[in-house]
């Protein structure tokens, strides 16, 4: 099954 | 001193609206450039952004940069004191603890003013990258939330495909499965029914319903609403608000482990 995500796998914290 | 007077009033109370179930409490950032929000939900799934423009408010002072943590529910209840075509106006102190929100009606016979208290709120904020997406889709607002309500009840999650000949949303569940395909239509008579899709290269995603239908609640706000994709890239939900500014969702894709 695909596997949800998380934002900050993508967007750093600044 | 931050002052900032809002004649269309019910801007701010579709906002607070549209993301007050996504995000319970968060930060209102003002600066002289406008009135900005960034948060992300509880399980950092999905992040909202707001921004809107100083010269998109009739009045607009800050004096200091601030961050305001505010319960959006709580801001939610005193909006719905402000009447639909009231002006309203958020005032609040460099080093003050609350905001108060003014009411004006049109005729300026009713007058109101709502103090909140403010909230320390430990937010971070996430860097969001400029992003080449392969396909920009622009459609009503109110279709998308029908295509996310009506395959809410088929299915969990939803893949969007989009090719040149127009873009897919498909969802299986128990009950079956279902495709909605949308096609670029930018001679429909009515530009409020103009779908246009900008496809640089094929792509198709899979994201979780319950997020998409959530961001529908900003369909008030936009008369159309753009879907931008990037393989195995969050999808960025874009409201732009008239002479204002926008309202964007970003929703992490689900991806084969």
């Amino acid at each position: 099954a695909d596997k949800q995500r998380n934002l900050k796998d993508y967007f750093n914290t600044v | 001193m931050f002052e900032a007077r809002l004649v269309q009033g019910n801007l701010l109370k579709k906002v607070v609206d549209a993301v007050k179930d996504l995000v319970t409490d968060a930060n209102f950032d003002c600066s002289s450039s406008g009135f900005t929000l960034q948060a992300m939900d509880n399980s950092h799934v999905s992040l909202v952004s707001l921004s809107l423009r100083s010269d998109g408010f009739e009045h607009f002072r800050c004096d200091r940069n601030m961050s305001m943590g505010m319960s959006l529910g709580n801001l939610a209840k005193i909006l719905k004191c402000a009447g639909n075509d009231d002006i309203v106006t958020m005032k609040a102190a460099d080093d003050g603890d609350t905001v108060t929100f003014m009411f004006e009606s049109p005729k300026e016979d009713r007058v109101s003013d709502f103090e909140l208290k403010l909230m320390d709120i430990d937010s971070e904020h996430l860097g969001i990258p400029d992003t080449d997406y392969a396909a920009t889709v622009t459609l009503p607002a109110a279709e998308y939330q029908r295509i996310c309500r009506d395959l809410s009840s088929i299915g969990d999650t939803v893949v969007i495909s989009a090719t040149k000949d127009g873009v897919k949303f498909s969802s299986s569940g128990d009950v079956g499965t279902a495709n909605i395909t949308v096609r670029q239509n930018t001679t429909a008579d009515k530009k409020e029914e103009q779908v246009s899709i900008d496809l640089k290269e094929p792509v198709a995603l899979t994201f979780a319903l319950r997020y998409l239908n959530s961001f529908a609640k900003a369909t008030p706000l936009a008369s159309h609403v753009s879907l931008s994709m990037a393989r195995d890239l969050p999808v960025m939900v874009d409201y732009q608000i008239s002479d204002m500014g926008h309202l964007r969702f970003y929703l992490a894709p689900k991806i084969e482990d």
